[in-house]
């Protein structure tokens, strides 16, 4: 199946984004 | 017992498993059993997205910042971060040994490619622990078929990349039965 995947980048940019986009 | 179902918020991202964090700490003197073993840990939340996965983490202590024998452990939802769980028994993991002053920033950096799903390994991750010891620090990432060594290679491979290790560190692979017969891991 499809599987979520995220690179460090973008983790470390909904760090910094207080409100979820 | 009772079970609060951890999801999402609105407009959050998702991640591909929920994790649960964990503490542990140890107190050096005594002889490690599985029994104290589990007295001694605790959980201290579940996330399945990353605003939830950030909101913790950025109350946590920087693990390079604890003294003594502590253990900060990130596992699937479900997966008890011991030798005897279900998801562990016929696994083992990868250990990192690290220099002082390194582990805050290589345990950040495994638990977003475990988070992010970057090791490309279908079900196999367990999760991971960063040791703090008096020498040295330590870093594992445990799988659950430790006698399928594609995917262990795989993992030890991707951890080079995402971590970047400096060229001399030593990487030993170690099954958590032989863990159970030696009755050390460190």
């Amino acid at each position: 199946g499809t599987r979520i995947i995220y690179d460090r980048k973008f983790l470390m940019e909904c760090r910094n984004s207080p409100v979820a986009k | 017992s009772k079970y609060k179902v951890v999801v999402p918020g609105t407009g959050e991202h998702p991640l591909q498993y929920n994790y649960t964090f964990w503490y542990s700490r140890r107190i050096p003197s005594r002889p490690a059993s599985s029994q104290n073993y589990e007295q001694n840990i605790k959980q201290f939340g579940t996330v399945a997205s990353v605003e939830q996965f950030w909101r913790v983490y950025s109350h946590l202590v920087r693990p390079g910042d604890l003294s003594g024998y502590s253990d900060f452990h990130l596992f699937k939802e479900g997966i008890k971060p011991m030798w005897e769980d279900e998801a562990n028994k016929n696994g083992g993991k990868w250990i990192i040994r690290l220099r002082k002053g390194l582990a805050s920033r290589f345990w950040e950096n495994i638990i977003l490619a475990m988070m992010g799903e970057q090791f490309m390994v279908g079900e196999e991750i367990c999760g991971v622990v960063v040791s703090i010891r008096f020498q040295e620090d330590i870093l594992s990432i445990w799988n659950k078929t430790a006698s399928d060594q594609v995917t262990t290679a795989r993992i030890r491979d991707t951890l080079r990349r995402v971590l970047n290790l400096p060229p001399n560190t030593i990487m030993e692979y170690k099954t958590h039965t032989d863990s159970l017969k030696d009755n050390s891991s460190f």
